[in-house]
Protein backbone atom coordinates (compact mmCIF):
# COMPACT_ATOMS: atom_id res chain seq x y z
CA UNK A 1 0.00 0.00 0.00
CA UNK A 2 1.60 3.25 -0.91
CA UNK A 3 -0.34 6.79 0.02
CA UNK A 4 -0.33 10.65 0.59
CA UNK A 5 -1.58 13.19 2.94
CA UNK A 6 -0.58 17.23 2.20
CA UNK A 7 -1.62 20.55 3.36
CA UNK A 8 -1.35 23.55 0.48
CA UNK A 9 -0.86 27.13 1.03
CA UNK A 10 -3.98 27.81 0.58
CA UNK A 11 -4.70 25.45 3.99
CA UNK A 12 -6.64 22.97 2.40
CA UNK A 13 -5.77 19.38 3.27
CA UNK A 14 -6.04 16.09 1.08
CA UNK A 15 -5.38 12.65 1.28
CA UNK A 16 -4.99 9.62 -1.50
CA UNK A 17 -3.66 6.03 -0.76
CA UNK A 18 -3.31 2.92 -3.17
CA UNK A 19 -2.78 -0.61 -3.02
CA UNK A 20 -2.79 -4.12 -4.49
CA UNK A 21 -4.37 -5.83 -1.17
CA UNK A 22 -3.17 -9.01 -0.42
CA UNK A 23 -0.77 -11.88 -1.88
CA UNK A 24 -3.25 -14.81 -2.53
CA UNK A 25 -6.39 -12.67 -1.71
CA UNK A 26 -9.51 -14.05 -2.65
CA UNK A 27 -13.22 -13.73 -2.61
CA UNK A 28 -12.95 -9.97 -3.49
CA UNK A 29 -11.85 -9.26 -0.44
CA UNK A 30 -11.06 -5.64 -0.36
CA UNK A 31 -8.82 -3.75 2.67
CA UNK A 32 -9.31 -0.36 4.08
CA UNK A 33 -7.43 1.27 1.67
CA UNK A 34 -10.49 2.34 -0.90
CA UNK A 35 -12.74 3.32 2.45
CA UNK A 36 -13.35 6.98 2.73
CA UNK A 37 -12.95 7.27 7.22
CA UNK A 38 -11.05 3.76 7.39
CA UNK A 39 -7.46 3.70 5.35
CA UNK A 40 -8.18 7.76 3.46
CA UNK A 41 -9.91 11.09 5.11
CA UNK A 42 -8.97 14.43 5.11
CA UNK A 43 -11.35 17.37 6.54
CA UNK A 44 -9.96 21.21 6.60
CA UNK A 45 -11.12 21.05 10.29
CA UNK A 46 -8.95 18.10 11.40
CA UNK A 47 -6.70 16.05 9.57
CA UNK A 48 -5.22 14.12 6.37
CA UNK A 49 -4.69 10.91 6.62
CA UNK A 50 -3.68 7.42 4.85
CA UNK A 51 -3.63 4.10 6.39
CA UNK A 52 -1.36 0.87 5.71
CA UNK A 53 -1.60 -2.32 7.16
CA UNK A 54 -4.26 -5.22 8.07
CA UNK A 55 -6.82 -3.65 6.53
CA UNK A 56 -9.36 -5.46 8.53
CA UNK A 57 -8.27 -4.10 11.47
CA UNK A 58 -8.02 -0.59 9.79
CA UNK A 59 -11.88 -0.89 9.12
CA UNK A 60 -13.34 -2.51 12.14
CA UNK A 61 -11.75 0.69 13.95
CA UNK A 62 -12.63 2.67 11.35
CA UNK A 63 -9.29 4.43 11.93
CA UNK A 64 -8.87 7.15 10.12
CA UNK A 65 -12.33 8.72 10.59
CA UNK A 66 -11.82 7.98 14.40
CA UNK A 67 -8.72 10.13 14.28
CA UNK A 68 -10.44 13.15 12.79
CA UNK A 69 -13.45 12.45 15.35
CA UNK A 70 -10.92 12.71 18.78
CA UNK A 71 -9.46 16.11 17.10
CA UNK A 72 -12.99 17.67 16.59
CA UNK A 73 -14.77 16.19 19.51
CA UNK A 74 -12.52 15.86 21.86
CA UNK A 75 -10.21 18.38 21.30
CA UNK A 76 -6.60 15.92 20.96
CA UNK A 77 -4.12 17.06 19.06
CA UNK A 78 -3.25 14.98 16.11
CA UNK A 79 -0.19 13.65 17.79
CA UNK A 80 -2.26 12.56 21.01
CA UNK A 81 -5.13 11.14 19.03
CA UNK A 82 -2.13 9.68 16.31
CA UNK A 83 -0.49 7.80 19.39
CA UNK A 84 -4.29 6.77 20.93
CA UNK A 85 -5.65 5.10 18.37
CA UNK A 86 -1.77 3.73 16.59
CA UNK A 87 -0.11 3.06 19.69
CA UNK A 88 -3.19 1.86 22.17
CA UNK A 89 -6.30 1.05 20.78
CA UNK A 90 -5.19 -0.86 17.43
CA UNK A 91 -2.73 -2.96 19.23
CA UNK A 92 -4.97 -4.60 21.66
CA UNK A 93 -7.52 -4.77 18.78
CA UNK A 94 -4.31 -6.95 17.32
CA UNK A 95 -4.29 -4.54 14.10
CA UNK A 96 -0.47 -4.10 12.88
CA UNK A 97 0.36 -1.14 10.72
CA UNK A 98 0.81 2.63 10.71
CA UNK A 99 -0.59 6.21 9.02
CA UNK A 100 0.43 9.58 8.27
CA UNK A 101 -0.86 12.38 9.32
CA UNK A 102 -1.17 16.11 8.67
CA UNK A 103 -3.19 18.66 10.58
CA UNK A 104 -4.69 22.26 9.57
CA UNK A 105 -1.34 23.72 10.91
CA UNK A 106 1.16 21.82 9.15
CA UNK A 107 1.73 19.27 11.93
CA UNK A 108 3.20 15.92 10.83
CA UNK A 109 2.61 12.51 12.48
CA UNK A 110 3.98 9.48 10.80
CA UNK A 111 2.86 6.68 13.58
CA UNK A 112 2.92 2.89 13.43
CA UNK A 113 2.91 -0.58 15.84
CA UNK A 114 4.57 -2.93 13.10
CA UNK A 115 8.60 -2.97 12.68
CA UNK A 116 9.18 -0.42 10.10
CA UNK A 117 7.25 2.19 7.44
CA UNK A 118 8.15 3.11 4.49
CA UNK A 119 7.49 6.87 4.79
CA UNK A 120 9.14 10.20 3.96
CA UNK A 121 7.86 13.93 4.51
CA UNK A 122 8.96 17.32 3.81
CA UNK A 123 7.67 20.75 5.59
CA UNK A 124 8.15 24.15 3.91
CA UNK A 125 11.13 24.48 2.23
CA UNK A 126 13.35 21.91 5.06
CA UNK A 127 15.22 19.00 4.42
CA UNK A 128 12.95 16.25 2.94
CA UNK A 129 13.33 13.23 5.35
CA UNK A 130 12.86 9.66 4.79
CA UNK A 131 13.00 6.89 7.08
CA UNK A 132 12.41 3.28 7.24
CA UNK A 133 12.99 1.72 10.66
CA UNK A 134 11.59 3.62 13.82
CA UNK B 1 7.86 31.66 0.32
CA UNK B 2 4.74 29.22 0.06
CA UNK B 3 4.27 27.27 3.22
CA UNK B 4 2.86 23.41 2.96
CA UNK B 5 3.40 20.09 4.73
CA UNK B 6 3.64 17.14 2.88
CA UNK B 7 3.90 13.34 3.56
CA UNK B 8 4.13 10.17 2.07
CA UNK B 9 4.39 6.37 3.10
CA UNK B 10 5.12 2.83 0.96
CA UNK B 11 3.77 0.60 3.20
CA UNK B 12 3.98 -0.83 6.98
CA UNK B 13 4.36 -4.36 8.38
CA UNK B 14 7.87 -6.45 9.82
CA UNK B 15 10.23 -5.31 7.19
CA UNK B 16 13.44 -7.39 8.01
CA UNK B 17 16.31 -5.83 8.74
CA UNK B 18 18.19 -8.81 7.55
CA UNK B 19 16.63 -9.23 4.39
CA UNK B 20 17.05 -5.19 3.68
CA UNK B 21 20.69 -4.99 1.85
CA UNK B 22 22.28 -1.81 1.28
CA UNK B 23 21.29 -1.95 -2.49
CA UNK B 24 17.50 -2.62 -1.67
CA UNK B 25 17.21 0.39 1.10
CA UNK B 26 18.67 2.57 -1.44
CA UNK B 27 16.36 1.75 -4.34
CA UNK B 28 13.33 2.00 -1.77
CA UNK B 29 14.74 5.46 -0.44
CA UNK B 30 14.75 6.15 -4.43
CA UNK B 31 11.30 5.65 -4.65
CA UNK B 32 10.35 7.74 -1.81
CA UNK B 33 12.39 10.58 -2.83
CA UNK B 34 11.39 10.43 -6.47
CA UNK B 35 7.55 10.59 -5.25
CA UNK B 36 7.99 13.56 -2.35
CA UNK B 37 9.34 15.36 -4.75
CA UNK B 38 6.63 15.22 -7.47
CA UNK B 39 4.30 16.50 -4.27
CA UNK B 40 6.81 18.95 -2.81
CA UNK B 41 7.50 20.98 -6.32
CA UNK B 42 3.91 21.09 -6.54
CA UNK B 43 3.10 22.52 -3.31
CA UNK B 44 5.80 24.90 -4.02
CA UNK B 45 4.39 26.51 -7.35
CA UNK B 46 1.27 26.95 -5.25
CA UNK B 47 0.04 24.05 -6.52
CA UNK B 48 -3.34 22.13 -4.55
CA UNK B 49 -3.11 19.61 -1.88
CA UNK B 50 -5.12 17.64 -3.98
CA UNK B 51 -2.78 17.32 -7.00
CA UNK B 52 0.07 16.93 -4.96
CA UNK B 53 -1.19 13.84 -3.71
CA UNK B 54 -2.50 12.21 -6.36
CA UNK B 55 0.93 12.84 -8.43
CA UNK B 56 2.93 11.42 -5.71
CA UNK B 57 0.53 8.11 -5.19
CA UNK B 58 0.70 7.70 -9.02
CA UNK B 59 4.63 7.93 -8.85
CA UNK B 60 4.32 5.66 -5.75
CA UNK B 61 2.18 3.22 -8.36
CA UNK B 62 4.84 3.16 -10.64
CA UNK B 63 7.25 2.03 -8.77
CA UNK B 64 7.69 -1.60 -8.73
CA UNK B 65 9.09 -2.59 -5.14
CA UNK B 66 5.59 -0.92 -3.40
CA UNK B 67 2.78 -2.99 -3.24
CA UNK B 68 0.70 -0.65 -5.50
CA UNK B 69 -0.24 -0.33 -9.56
CA UNK B 70 3.27 -1.63 -11.25
CA UNK B 71 4.22 -3.80 -8.36
CA UNK B 72 0.80 -4.92 -6.59
CA UNK B 73 0.72 -8.43 -5.37
CA UNK B 74 -1.56 -10.79 -7.02
CA UNK B 75 -4.53 -12.89 -6.39
CA UNK B 76 -5.02 -16.40 -5.88
CA UNK B 77 -5.72 -16.35 -9.26
CA UNK B 78 -2.94 -15.04 -10.34
CA UNK B 79 -4.38 -11.46 -11.10
CA UNK B 80 -3.87 -8.42 -10.31
CA UNK B 81 -7.15 -6.69 -7.97
CA UNK B 82 -5.89 -3.09 -6.89
CA UNK B 83 -8.14 -0.27 -4.68
CA UNK B 84 -7.36 3.41 -3.92
CA UNK B 85 -8.85 6.44 -3.12
CA UNK B 86 -8.99 10.22 -2.50
CA UNK B 87 -10.39 13.49 -0.60
CA UNK B 88 -10.15 16.35 -0.28
CA UNK B 89 -10.69 18.13 2.37
CA UNK B 90 -12.34 21.51 1.36
CA UNK B 91 -15.21 19.95 -0.11
CA UNK B 92 -15.39 16.77 1.79
CA UNK B 93 -15.55 15.06 -1.47
CA UNK B 94 -13.76 11.66 -2.23
CA UNK B 95 -13.45 9.10 -5.33
CA UNK B 96 -12.70 6.02 -5.10
CA UNK B 97 -12.21 2.72 -6.95
CA UNK B 98 -11.79 -1.18 -5.48
CA UNK B 99 -10.82 -4.43 -7.44
CA UNK B 100 -10.06 -3.44 -10.75
CA UNK B 101 -7.41 -4.97 -13.07
CA UNK B 102 -5.04 -3.52 -15.52
CA UNK B 103 -5.33 0.03 -14.71
CA UNK B 104 -1.68 1.67 -14.39
CA UNK B 105 -2.99 4.44 -12.04
CA UNK B 106 -5.84 3.51 -9.91
CA UNK B 107 -5.54 6.65 -7.83
CA UNK B 108 -6.43 8.63 -11.29
CA UNK B 109 -9.31 7.27 -11.42
CA UNK B 110 -10.41 7.50 -8.17
CA UNK B 111 -9.67 11.27 -8.57
CA UNK B 112 -12.12 10.86 -12.14
CA UNK B 113 -14.40 8.77 -9.61
CA UNK B 114 -14.93 12.09 -7.46
CA UNK B 115 -14.96 14.63 -10.36
CA UNK B 116 -17.21 13.16 -12.95
CA UNK B 117 -18.98 9.80 -11.98
CA UNK B 118 -21.24 11.26 -9.45
CA UNK B 119 -20.91 8.66 -7.05
CA UNK B 120 -18.02 8.14 -4.42
CA UNK B 121 -16.92 4.68 -4.45
CA UNK B 122 -17.12 2.07 -7.63
CA UNK B 123 -15.70 -1.20 -8.22
CA UNK B 124 -15.21 -4.42 -10.10
CA UNK B 125 -15.56 -5.38 -14.06
CA UNK B 126 -18.43 -2.01 -14.27
CA UNK B 127 -15.37 0.29 -13.00
CA UNK B 128 -12.96 -0.51 -15.89
CA UNK B 129 -16.11 -0.23 -18.26
CA UNK B 130 -16.33 3.76 -16.87
CA UNK B 131 -12.55 4.04 -16.50
CA UNK B 132 -12.92 3.34 -20.29
CA UNK B 133 -15.09 5.81 -20.89
CA UNK B 134 -12.49 8.45 -19.27
CA UNK B 135 -9.22 7.37 -21.33
CA UNK B 136 -7.87 6.15 -18.21
CA UNK B 137 -4.57 4.67 -19.22
CA UNK B 138 -4.44 0.49 -18.92
CA UNK B 139 -1.82 -2.00 -19.20
CA UNK B 140 -0.92 -5.42 -20.43
CA UNK B 141 -0.84 -8.57 -17.74
CA UNK B 142 3.08 -8.44 -18.16
CA UNK B 143 2.76 -4.92 -16.83
CA UNK B 144 2.22 -5.95 -13.87
CA UNK B 145 4.39 -8.66 -13.41
CA UNK B 146 7.68 -8.62 -11.40
CA UNK B 147 9.41 -11.67 -9.96
CA UNK B 148 9.53 -10.98 -6.69
CA UNK B 149 5.73 -10.89 -6.87
CA UNK B 150 5.45 -13.82 -8.10
CA UNK B 151 7.67 -15.82 -5.97
CA UNK B 152 5.71 -14.39 -3.09
CA UNK B 153 2.37 -15.47 -4.84
CA UNK B 154 3.87 -18.85 -5.22
CA UNK B 155 5.07 -19.65 -1.85
CA UNK B 156 0.86 -19.33 -0.75
CA UNK B 157 -0.98 -20.09 -3.62
CA UNK B 158 -1.42 -23.80 -2.98
CA UNK B 159 -2.60 -22.78 0.92
CA UNK B 160 -5.98 -21.13 2.45
CA UNK B 161 -3.59 -18.45 3.75
CA UNK B 162 -2.85 -15.16 2.17
CA UNK B 163 0.38 -12.80 3.15
CA UNK B 164 0.41 -8.95 3.78
CA UNK B 165 2.91 -6.89 1.68
CA UNK B 166 5.68 -6.19 4.53
CA UNK B 167 5.10 -9.45 5.95
CA UNK B 168 6.44 -13.01 7.27
CA UNK B 169 3.42 -13.68 8.62
CA UNK B 170 0.62 -16.08 6.92
CA UNK B 171 -2.77 -15.29 7.86
CA UNK B 172 -5.46 -17.73 7.85
CA UNK B 173 -7.80 -14.98 9.20
CA UNK B 174 -9.01 -17.26 12.06
CA UNK B 175 -7.40 -14.80 14.54
CA UNK B 176 -8.88 -11.37 12.80
CA UNK B 177 -12.55 -12.53 13.09
CA UNK B 178 -12.90 -13.90 16.71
Amino acid sequence: TVGAVALDSYGNLAAATSTGGMTNKRFGRVGDSPMIGAGTYANNNTCAISCTGHGEYFIRAVVAYDISCLMEYKGLSLKEACEYVVKDKLVKFGGEGGLIAIDTVGNIELPFNSEGMYRAWVKNNEPMQIAIYK
Amino acid sequence: MKKFSFAIHGGAGTILPSLMTAEKEATYKLGLSTALSIGTAILQNGGSSLDAVEAAVASLEDFPLFNAGKGAVFTNKGTHEMDASIMDGKTLEAGAVSGVSKIRNPIKLARIIKEKSGHVFLCGSEAEVFAKTQGVLFETDDYFYTEERYQQWQDVKHTDTYQMDHSDKLETGEKKFG
